[in-house]
């Protein structure tokens, strides 16, 4: 796995599923 | 562990942007792996994943099925693409609001009918609450909560 992941998001839409991942 | 930054194409970050920000940042441990957030317009697609300076994928649930395959999260079943595919197609569509409406209620009617595995509920999570945010339709909330409530 990479040491980090570098994620470019069009604010138009939310990525809640990293949200969720933190739960 | 996740940071955040701006790049300069945003003239100014939406108010659901920032509120996902300090709802991460509360949630978030300071250890474990580290992702980093780039809030940037102008991009072919509204979800890039940068792997090194060479290799970068676009989509949420490409991302998705990226972390399934590698193990980071429940495996994804055959059935599971169909899914993964809807979601995707529910946020390309946000010019199209009928068209948007129609897939929502499809989407969420498959999602009862399935098992979903951990990548759908993630997916559709995902997609079904940006559009609840574009449409303002709590329709959708029944199932959010569903899947809220599994997690």
């Amino acid at each position: 796995l990479p040491d980090e992941y570098v994620i470019a998001v069009d604010p138009a839409t939310i990525p809640y599923s990293l949200l969720l991942m933190l739960q | 562990y996740v940071n955040f930054f701006t790049h300069s194409s945003v003239a100014q970050l939406p108010e659901a942007a920032k509120e996902f920000a300090e709802e991460i940042s509360r949630l978030s441990t300071g250890d474990g792996q580290k992702v980093t957030v780039i809030w940037k317009t102008g991009m072919p697609a509204n979800f890039e994943v940068i792997l090194n300076p060479t290799t970068s994928f676009w989509g949420e649930g490409n991302f998705i099925r990226y972390l399934s395959r590698m193990g980071v999260l429940d495996n994804t079943q055959d059935t599971d693409d169909m899914l993964l595919d809807m979601s995707h197609q529910l946020l390309v569509l946000s010019d199209d609001r009928k068209e948007q409406t129609k897939l929502a209620d499809r989407l969420m009617g498959t999602i009862r009918k399935q098992k979903a595995s951990q990548s759908v509920d993630y997916t559709t999570y995902s997609a079904l609450r940006n559009f609840r945010n574009a449409t303002k339709s709590d329709k959708v909330d029944v199932v959010l909560q569903d899947i809220m409530g599994r997690l």
